[in-house]
């Protein structure tokens, strides 16, 4: 289970990440 | 949540400069969601806070369409900079005419806060550092002596 749980973190950690770049034109 | 107390000044400067100058206020929320995703991005009540801090980001890009400042972020930092710079000029006026209030103490906290957004856009110049470390440190100072019924200097 920890590990699933870990990669929906990082998942979501991505997916902000990737918001976080396109917001501010950095993609 | 707890893990991003360090950031509540931010959320706080950002939801009183909304009315008053959004561009400022949208940089300020930038700032506090970049800034937290160093500091945790792993817990649930950061992920949740992150997600709702996002969507309120995407929100204010598209209502501040018509804004440069929002787009190009050369423009912001500009504007960002010279927003923090009237403030900080107000509280150091006000100051060195003797006029060490409550209001002065806020204007160079808010000013050290907005310095510290200005650091999104690449490392601040010697010159902003400096106003900054003076801004934070006036703030403390003045705010200490008004607690102790003392007359700042």
């Amino acid at each position: 289970g920890g590990s699933i749980g870990a990669s929906t973190a990082s998942g979501e950690q991505d997916e902000l990440s990737q918001r976080l770049a396109r917001l501010r034109d950095q993609v | 949540p707890q893990t991003l107390r360090s950031l509540a000044h931010h959320v706080r400067t950002a939801a009183e400069l909304d009315k008053r100058d959004p561009v400022t206020a949208y940089y300020c929320r930038v700032f506090v969601m970049q800034t937290a995703m160093k500091i945790d991005s792993r817990s649930p009540e950061s992920r949740k806070f992150l997600g709702g801090l996002m969507d309120n980001l995407e929100k204010a890009k598209k209502e501040l369409a018509d804004r440069e400042e929002v787009h190009d972020e050369v423009v912001g930092q500009c504007h960002v900079e010279n927003y923090a710079l009237q403030i900080f000029i107000y509280a150091d006026n006000e100051d060195r005419a003797g006029r060490a209030t409550r209001a002065v103490v806020r204007a160079f906290y808010t000013a050290s806060l907005l310095f510290d957004v200005l650091s999104l856009f690449g490392e601040l110049s010697d010159e902003l550092m400096e106003k900054q470390r003076y801004a934070r440190w006036k703030a403390t100072y003045i705010h200490t002596c008004l607690k102790n019924g003392e007359t700042p200097i």
